[in-house]
């Protein structure tokens, strides 16, 4: 079963155009193995994208040094997992 | 485990397996032998039965309007939704006017795990998968975006040609099964007048087109009517949802369900995409299956109400 411990989901905002197109970029870079959750569409909407752990770093320090802001949606996806997993087999019960 | 005798026992407000949302479906046909059946449209990859249930008063091939939830296998809340919709087609039936003004002229077809591979894939693999379970040859990557499959704008840009892409789009048009089995049931049925695909998250409502900036012919009225079916739906708890054509609205996007189907001559064409906490994304918590169903059923009803108004 794939696990996605450590694996966060990056909300990110753009200020305008110069910087969508940079998180834009971050769909062609594939050995980040980014998901991205919602897409890049324009400047007054978020981009969610979930984040292996491997790529964790590269990826802050990328919106970092570009000046894009970004926050934390989910900072472990697996604890989610765990707690979605056990409140349906609470349900079940 | 307690297993449910019948569908007022079933736990709308939690998320199910496969084989429990296909007990419920079964239930529901039991228990309204004269209004609900089941109809297999083919088969999935893995051979799994791809059902809709059809909720009809009588005639013979009425005109009907077409509801699927769930084709990206990990947008739980659509599928739970689907569940949801379909008790309260049968519950609503006889106590709320416009419906049954609605069902009496027309039937309703609810495909409520469109791409069933891919949810049971969900719940015992990855709960992050979206494709289809289909191998690619060639590749170690599996599975299509099921909603870049389909025969319109097919292979333009707004979708991918590598299969380890989450948009991959497939080798040819039509190459899923789980897609070809509802193009091939739309065509034979061919008086289908409405149809929702149902996605999430992003809390929007969307028209075609998808794969090109021409703007549909009906744009006028499926605006409209977008912005009626999201104005009932905020009247609920006030959740806001965005809408317009899909390329004007998120991206460009070739292969979609709703342009085929617009193509196809089904004028009241659309895709919802349901609610977002903003914290949760595809984890969406179970308490909130049915609010996001409450109110995306208010929307349906707007799009329902209005083709039933309208026909043509």
């Amino acid at each position: 079963k794939e696990t996605f411990e450590g694996h966060q989901v990056l909300r990110i905002l753009a200020k305008d155009d110069v910087q969508l197109s940079l998180i834009k970029d971050l769909e062609d870079m594939i050995q980040f193995e980014l998901d991205f959750w919602r897409g890049v569409t324009d400047v007054d909407s978020p981009v969610d994208v979930r984040v292996p752990f491997h790529s964790l770093q590269s990826v802050k320090i990328y919106l970092e040094s570009q000046n894009i802001d970004y926050s934390i949606m989910i900072h472990d996806l697996q604890v989610m997992l765990d707690e979605e997993r056990e409140e349906m087999q609470s349900a079940a019960r | 485990f307690a297993v449910p005798r019948n569908t007022d026992g079933y736990d709308y407000a939690n998320y199910h397996t496969l084989s429990e949302i296909n007990s419920f479906q079964d239930m529901l046909v039991a228990e309204n032998p004269n209004m609900v059946s089941k109809i297999v449209i083919g088969k999935s990859y893995e051979g799994r039965p791809l059902n809709v249930l059809k909720f009809s008063t009588g005639g013979t091939n009425r005109p009907a309007i077409w509801i699927d939830t769930g084709i990206h296998s990990r947008e739980w809340v659509t599928q739970a939704s689907g569940t949801w919709f379909a008790k309260k087609i049968v519950t609503d039936y006889g106590r709320d006017p416009a419906l049954t003004a609605i069902l009496n002229k027309m039937d309703i077809l609810l495909e409520i795990v469109t791409n069933p591979d891919g949810y049971a894939y969900t719940h015992s693999s990855n709960r992050m998968w979206r494709k289809t379970r289909k191998p690619n040859p060639g590749s170690s990557c599996v599975g299509v975006d099921p909603n870049r499959n389909w025969d319109a704008g097919f292979g333009e840009p707004g979708a991918s040609s590598s299969p380890c892409s989450e948009t991959y789009r497939g080798p040819s048009a039509n190459s899923e099964s789980e897609v070809k089995s509802i193009v091939d049931f739309v065509k034979s049925h061919g008086n289908i007048k409405a149809f929702v695909s149902i996605h999430s998250y992003s809390q929007m409502l969307l028209y075609p087109y998808g794969y090109t900036r021409t703007p549909a012919k009906d744009q006028a009225e499926l605006h409209n009517l977008a912005q009626k079916a999201i104005t009932d739906l905020a009247s609920m708890f006030g959740t806001r949802y965005t809408f317009g054509s899909i390329i004007d609205t998120i991206y460009q996007a070739s292969g979609t369900t709703v342009d085929w189907t617009y193509n196809q001559g089904i004028k009241y064409s659309y895709t919802f995409e349901l609610r977002d906490t903003g914290r949760y994304g595809f984890i969406l918590p179970a308490n909130q299956i049915i609010p996001t169903a409450q109110e995306t059923w208010l929307a349906l009803m707007a799009i329902m109400d209005h083709t039933f108004k309208n026909p043509y």
